[in-house]
């Protein structure tokens, strides 16, 4: 994939939207084939730069979301932040 | 078991669970995070 | 990208286990680079086949879901089932 780690956000809103579409069917595509591959439960909860929400479940939202809320077990849990730092791991190593 | 909720909506009861979870810092976001590799 | 649709589930588990890690964080990318690209919200809880919980949120998953909770019908909500749709039909159109 693109070695390019630095992205920021896309100032022109015509062009910002058309990804917006297009990013986020990839992404919940992706997040399908996981949940089918690999067979485990996938949740994706977005709010675009409107507010509107979208989201997607691999079976059904309100499952994994109470399963969400019964889960106290430690594990793996990662922001914007995490990601920056381990593509910048990454992009050096 | 929650009933399979109506498309996409997620019913009350979860909501109000989620967030009781999250208001009493009881929801897993504040788990201790591990690094998991 | 690829054309192959009826994906289903890998059963060597050894390959499942590679292909969950390797596709988890390709997915936690995916979700980094639209929150930034396109200025938005992204939480993702995924339960692996041993329901270990792996998370991601943009900023902040409390703030995310808090936010779910106070939303009313999202403006677009996809399971397997509706993407397998639009995947056959892509696939043929």
């Amino acid at each position: 994939g693109r070695k390019k780690i630095q992205i920021s956000r896309i100032l022109d809103q015509r062009n910002r939207q058309v990804t917006f579409t297009k990013r986020k069917f990839g992404l919940m595509k992706k997040a399908y084939e996981l949940s089918v591959l690999c067979d485990c439960e996938v949740a994706l909860i977005i709010f675009n730069s409107a507010d509107r929400l979208f989201q997607y479940a691999s079976s059904d939202m309100d499952r994994v979301l109470l399963r969400y809320t019964e889960c106290g077990e430690p594990h793996e849990s990662r922001t914007n932040a995490d990601l920056l730092q381990a593509l910048k791991r990454r992009g050096v190593g | 078991p929650t009933l399979l909720s109506p498309k996409g909506s997620v019913s009350e009861e979860t909501k109000q669970k989620l967030k009781s979870a999250i208001l009493s810092a009881q929801s897993a976001a504040n788990v201790r995070k591990e690094r998991l590799c």
